[in-house]
């Protein structure tokens, strides 16, 4: 089983 | 302040319709030296970057960098019932930055339509930097445009997942669906210079086939684009926009990982 990851994980916010 | 004009068929527009189908609303960055865009699609899977130097628009004035989160959805639909030879100003005061304002323009110069779109606030990202990451990359393959799209819609046929994975002196595109499975082999030629596919190391990565239908939209408006693939990390699609233009679309999809 896959799960989508977020592309939010691979980058950061400010 | 920031004032850009543009006319209604230019690409800077068929961008934004090609993008819509991902996006709604989008970061937008002016400088003096141009505009950039970044969006993320609602699920929080693909991201968008786009950027158009000054010089690509009619007109580009910019004296202070701006920064403003525009619902680019909203922006479009006004637009689309523009004349297709109108020309559109869009303009953001620094008294009121609370909304910005475009204008449409008839061709004859009689008629001018103004709107007020009010800005949205919305996160911005630090993605890393882009030539930076890609050079640690597996795998790049340079193709036609016309190819990639070809590809996507071979896949659009079936439902579901795509394997993208490297093999020997190529790629291999599969999809496994309800009615059967697909796979399209896809390899460097021997003499071709428009096909550039170069492997550091095996990788295989599995994404969401609806994004990649997506992707092959704003391909359209380029003759090339570029694929990079990395073990766990996003699918890199890249494309420069028109001809001799130094403007550029990068998406980023977020890979499917084992659960």
């Amino acid at each position: 089983v896959r799960k989508q990851s977020q592309i939010t994980a691979f980058f950061s916010t400010s | 302040m920031l004032e850009l004009k543009l006319v209604k068929e230019s690409l800077f527009l068929n961008v934004l319709e090609a993008i819509l189908d991902l996006v709604a609303v989008a970061s937008v960055s002016c400088s003096s030296t141009g505009l950039k865009l970044q969006a993320m699609d609602a699920k929080g899977v693909a991201f968008i970057s786009l950027l158009i130097p000054a010089k690509e628009f009619q007109f580009y004035h910019c004296d202070k960098d701006l920064s403003m989160g525009i619902a680019i959805g909203d922006m479009v639909e006004a637009i689309r019932s523009a004349d297709k030879d109108g020309t559109i100003t869009i303009k953001a005061s620094d008294e009121n930055f609370r909304n910005i304002t475009v204008s449409i323009e008839s061709p004859e110069c009689n008629e001018t339509t103004s709107f007020s779109l009010l800005l949205v606030t919305l996160k911005r990202f630090c993605i890393p930097e882009l030539q930076g990451l890609l050079k640690k990359y597996d795998a790049c393959v340079q193709m036609p445009s016309v190819d990639f799209m070809r590809i996507c819609k071979y896949l659009s046929n079936v439902d579901g997942d795509v394997d993208i994975s490297t093999i020997d002196k190529g790629i291999r595109f599969f999809a496994l669906g309800k009615c059967g499975c697909l796979n399209v082999k896809y390899m460097q030629p021997e003499k071709a210079t428009d096909i550039d596919i170069s492997v550091q190391a095996p990788v295989s990565l599995t994404l969401d086939l609806k994004y990649m239908n997506s992707f092959a939209k704003v391909s359209a408006l380029s003759n090339q684009v570029k694929l990079c693939l990395s073990k766990g990390q996003p699918l890199v699609v890249q494309c420069k926009i028109g001809q001799k233009t130094k403007s550029r679309i990068i998406y980023l999809l977020a890979p499917k990982i084992k659960g």
